[in-house]
């Protein structure tokens, strides 16, 4: 008969059992179990006919690729073969149970053997350690590289670097698309330290925040095949910053430590169909990229509060001693503030000190002015008297403040000229009334 | 001017021509305005509308060279309140103001005068000079003269005035000045100009009255605005300047 197991145990006996059976029959029972569950057989009751080797009455429980295991006798009597309490377990899903009689001339009385009382069921079969027990026998049904047993099935996986084929059991090196972005850590070709796969083409990025740099450090050993005359015609690395070339590298001798100056590197390994070589690993560290530090491209220019050092997103203002101005190229600036970007640069050139320039001084209509300081310098602290034309006009004067008083005009640190009583406002000439500079004389008396 | 002296060059830099309703005078105040009889705007006896031209010169003393010398454009001419055009014996209010559109520049031959500032320069025969191009005896003048004349006795020249049959109005906003006996005197073309008097203590020439009427010329007193009368209305309409 075909049974079918269940998780459940479920009973199978000889037939007429617990009654004496008779005999002169053969009775087989096909266990089978659902996929991925193996049939497991217990006796709880056995009684058979002993005989020399079960040649007479005995139970035949067989499984795909395990021998046939042949039983008889009364369990705890040293006659026969009785299977005691050991478990049968398929290492298939399917389990044969034969239970034959040798025909007998006897009175059937004579042979009271109940024959025998088991219980089966189904349970999880490990594939995985089937595999292994197998050997390469059935590698197409074996993963090539993790097997994982799960009730009632099993899965493959693959070392990291490798990805899992279609067939779900084979791998292959996938290294194509590798992304690092801890802030630091190990990189190394597959399998290293043992000698990495043909035909890789991998490329490991490494993304770290803005504002760091990556630092490359190779480790020992390290071994890309290569050639005495000609540059890594094999397999080689090439190590990219910020999309520029900055190595390849072949051979048995470890690449410099790397400083990239850059938060985003990528390292493309290639390697030909053949070969033997280690490979490589490295170990990357981050640090958090400093700008120079900032000087002034003259005495007039103040950095305020100057930092002993720099980094990213830091910034500083410059400002100019009183009477200079802030000059960008041709442009005047009213402030300066400079950040340090995450190339470790500057966002903008440091500016320049100019003197203050107050400008040609106004005219003075009806008067003129003079330099009391260097004839045509109109810079910070330039002084210029202004006065009127006389004897036709007169300066305008406050009460208690003289004429050249009101008439020194200063450029300030503002760029304007500015007189201390009258401010920006330039004086006035007034007209002097009265005074001819011929009047009228009688002479004749 | 009867009686006078040709003025020289810087003699009276203030001194103005103006041909308006024909020849006047004026004095410059400040750099920008001229100080005039408003008569020689609107002149009695002549009751249309003005619309003369004014004319001004300045800075010269002949008559050909002062019109070489360009017209002054006049901004703005101010009356006082008190002139009245058709009443032809009051000359009360006769005062005006001319203001140009532009400062002229001050120099030996073009300076301006100042205002009174005390009663003193009315004194009794405080000597003044008054200046014109307007006629001489019986001719035109073609150079600025000058003549010298004291301030006379108001009460005088109130009798004076009377003994004439005269009726017209002699107001404390006006002084004479001159003397029937002396053959002195301004004269039809002089009106507007100033009656000029040096302040000895400071130096400086002060005008005091403006040439305004009179009956006939130099025969006998000549009658002039009392501009420290007006001077708050001439400080006002210069804004104080």
């Amino acid at each position: 008969s075909d049974l079918l197991a269940q998780q459940l145990p479920q009973q199978l006996t000889s037939p007429g059992y617990p009654e004496p059976y008779h005999k002169g029959q053969e009775n087989t029972a096909d266990i089978q179990a659902p996929e991925g569950f193996a049939v497991r057989l217990v006796f709880q009751d056995f009684d058979l006919e002993p005989s020399q080797d079960c040649a007479g009455d005995s139970v035949t429980i067989s499984a795909s690729g395990s021998d046939p295991s042949q039983f008889c006798g009364q369990q705890g009597s040293p006659l026969g073969r009785p299977p005691g309490q050991r478990e049968f377990v398929s290492s298939g899903r399917s389990l044969r149970l034969t239970f034959r009689t040798q025909p007998s001339m006897e009175n059937k009385t004579a042979h009271l053997h109940k024959g025998f009382l088991a219980l089966y069921q189904a349970v999880d079969l490990d594939e995985c350690a089937s595999q292994s027990e197998a050997g390469e026998e059935d590698p197409q049904h074996r993963c090539q590289h993790l097997c994982h047993n799960y009730i009632g099935g099993y899965f493959c996986s693959c070392h990291p670097g490798y990805e899992l084929q279609k067939d779900r059991h084979s791998c292959q090196a996938e290294c194509s698309s590798e992304l690092y972005t801890e802030a630091s850590g190990y990189l190394s070709s597959l399998g290293y330290p043992q000698p990495y796969p043909p035909d890789l083409r991998c490329n490991y990025s490494i993304r770290v925040e803005r504002g760091l740099t990556l630092h490359l450090k190779f480790l020992e050993p390290f071994e890309i095949d290569d050639h005495q005359q000609v540059h890594c015609p094999y397999d080689q690395l090439q190590i990219y910053a910020n999309g520029k070339n900055i190595g390849e590298f072949c051979g048995k001798q470890r690449p410099p430590d790397l400083d990239t100056s850059s938060n985003a590197v990528d390292l493309l390994f290639f390697t030909d169909e053949s070969g033997d070589s280690r490979g490589w690993k490295l170990h990357y560290t981050t640090e958090i990229i400093k700008c120079p530090q900032p000087k002034t491209l003259d005495e007039f220019t103040i950095i305020q509060n100057l930092q002993i050092q720099y980094q990213f997103r830091d910034y500083f203002i410059a400002t100019c001693k009183q009477g200079y101005q802030l000059i960008e190229g041709n442009q005047v600036l009213h402030s300066f503030t400079a950040v340090c970007q995450d190339d470790g640069t500057w966002h903008r050139p440091m500016p320049r000190c100019k003197i203050k320039d107050c400008g040609q001084p106004r005219n003075l209509p009806n008067g003129a002015f003079r330099y009391t300081t260097t004839m045509g310098v109109n810079t910070y602290k330039a002084r210029i008297q202004y006065y009127c034309k006389e004897p036709y006009y007169k300066m305008q004067t406050r009460a208690g403040s003289s004429e050249s008083e009101q008439g020194v005009y200063t450029c300030t640190a503002q760029g304007v000229w500015k007189n201390e009583q009258k401010g920006e406002k330039i004086p006035r000439c007034l007209p002097v009334c009265g005074k001819p500079v011929n009047p009228v004389e009688q002479t004749q008396r | 001017i009867i009686g006078g002296a040709k003025a020289k060059m810087g003699n009276f830099p203030w001194q103005a021509f103006t041909n308006i309703h024909g020849r006047g005078g004026g004095a410059l105040l400040g750099d920008r305005w001229i100080l005039t009889a408003a008569h020689t705007l609107y002149p009695k006896q002549h009751n249309e509308q003005s619309n003369a031209s004014l004319d001004v010169f300045l800075g010269h003393t002949n008559v050909e060279e002062i019109m070489k010398l360009a017209n002054h454009p006049i901004r703005r001419v101010s009356v006082h309140p008190d002139y009245r055009q058709d009443e032809s014996n009051n000359f009360e209010g006769d005062i005006a103001l001319l203001e140009l559109e532009n400062s002229v520049t001050l120099g030996p031959n073009l300076l301006p005068i100042c205002l009174p500032d005390n009663e003193t320069y009315y004194d009794l025969g405080l000597m003044g000079y008054v200046s014109g191009f307007g006629v001489m005896e019986e001719k035109i003048a073609h150079d600025l003269k000058y003549v010298r004349l004291p301030v006379a006795n108001r009460q005088t020249c109130e009798t004076w005035l009377r003994r004439k049959n005269r009726m017209d109005v002699f107001s404390q906003n006006m002084f004479c000045a001159g003397d029937p006996s002396l053959k002195q005197d301004a004269c039809q073309g002089d009106s507007g100009g100033v009656f000029a008097v040096r302040d000895q203590n400071t130096d400086r020439w002060v005008a005091t009255g403006i040439v305004s009427w009179g009956i006939g010329c130099s025969r006998g007193y000549g009658f002039y605005t009392k501009v420290i009368n007006y001077v708050d209305w001439i400080k006002k309409e210069m804004e104080e300047e």
